[in-house]
């Protein structure tokens, strides 16, 4: 799937 | 934002608060790996540099600096306050054979070869090992008071839920961070085995937890 990375999470 | 992540980062909250309760009231920090919470406040202070760059939202800026405060107490609580009750005998792990491998692959394995993603990567490796410290120290000294168990089954269950979280992101984002999702495996994995102990000791009103 597409990767974003997790920055928006703790 | 979804339930999972959500009452994951509350779980997350939760055992923070109660280690640091556990230590202040108690006045001691007998049983607890410092090691391990060094660990902790290096992967927040690694990971929330963008604190000030990047705003996301107030609770994602709230929580940050939340649980880099209480990282950094805990710390101090340890090493400095009630530095007469810590067990640095008991509380022997080598962190350097975790430091080394996580910093190597942090450099190798990584989105972007910046200092900022190569920071927030090594943070992540590195919250997937921050724990062996204290469970270490738990099978070397054989025993865990009932409120450290607590501690160690919300931390644990925190990271359990995000992995739900990623699945739920993947499921309706088609959202899927690979590094993230892996060392989230890695650091629920290390649980297991206290999980079965949590479960088939601690809550049968046992009390202590006591190694066999």
């Amino acid at each position: 799937g597409l990767q974003k990375s997790t920055k928006d999470e703790l | 934002m979804n339930i999972f992540r959500l009452s994951g980062d509350v779980c997350h909250l939760v055992a923070i608060i109660i280690l640091f309760l556990k230590i202040w009231r108690s006045k001691s920090c007998a049983g607890i790996s410092g090691k391990s919470q060094l660990l902790f406040a290096l992967v927040f202070t690694t990971r929330y540099l963008d604190l000030f760059t990047a705003f996301i939202s107030i609770y994602n800026t709230v929580m940050k600096v939340v649980f880099l405060v209480l990282a950094y107490a805990t710390v101090s609580l340890i090493y400095f306050r009630f530095r007469k009750s810590y067990d640095s005998e008991s509380d022997s792990f080598r962190v350097e054979f975790l430091l080394v491998p996580v910093a190597g692959l942090s450099f190798l394995e990584n989105y972007s070869f910046t200092p900022l993603e190569i920071l927030w990567t090594f943070s992540i490796y590195l919250e997937s090992v921050a724990i062996l410290p204290q469970l270490f120290m738990i099978t070397k000294t054989g025993e865990a008071e009932s409120i450290t168990t607590h501690y160690l089954f919300f931390l644990g269950l925190y990271r359990t839920l995000y992995l739900a979280n990623w699945v739920w992101r993947y499921h309706e984002e088609g959202f899927f961070d690979q590094i993230a999702v892996v060392s989230g495996v890695v650091q629920t994995i290390f649980y297991c085995d206290f999980f079965y102990l949590y479960f088939t000791r601690v809550l049968r009103g046992s009390g202590k937890m006591t190694l066999p």
